[in-house]
């Protein structure tokens, strides 16, 4: 492995697990869905490899939305 | 927020 293709590669399951501790970040986790969604697809991701990080860590919810005004 | 851009940047690639 050439530390010149460091960035290619990259496992598919190690992008999807750093995701899925990403997410799992409290100041992440309050970002919106979409916000996180399209972060991640920056990175590289897929949207298959999205909704998986994001099941895995089990915030596929919008946090953000679940506390309205009062 | 580009300095939440930024956060999420720097964990991402600490995770890495």
């Amino acid at each position: 492995t050439s530390p010149l293709d460091m960035e290619n590669a990259i496992p598919r399951e190690k992008l999807i697990s750093t995701a899925v501790k990403f997410l799992l970040n409290p100041r992440v986790h309050q970002s919106p869905l979409a916000t996180r969604k399209l972060f991640l697809k920056k990175k590289g991701l897929t949207d298959e490899e999205i909704e998986l990080a994001l099941q895995q860590s089990g915030t596929a919810t919008d946090e953000s939305q679940s506390s309205g005004p009062s | 927020f580009a300095s939440q851009e930024k956060f999420f940047q720097e964990l991402f690639d600490s995770e890495l």
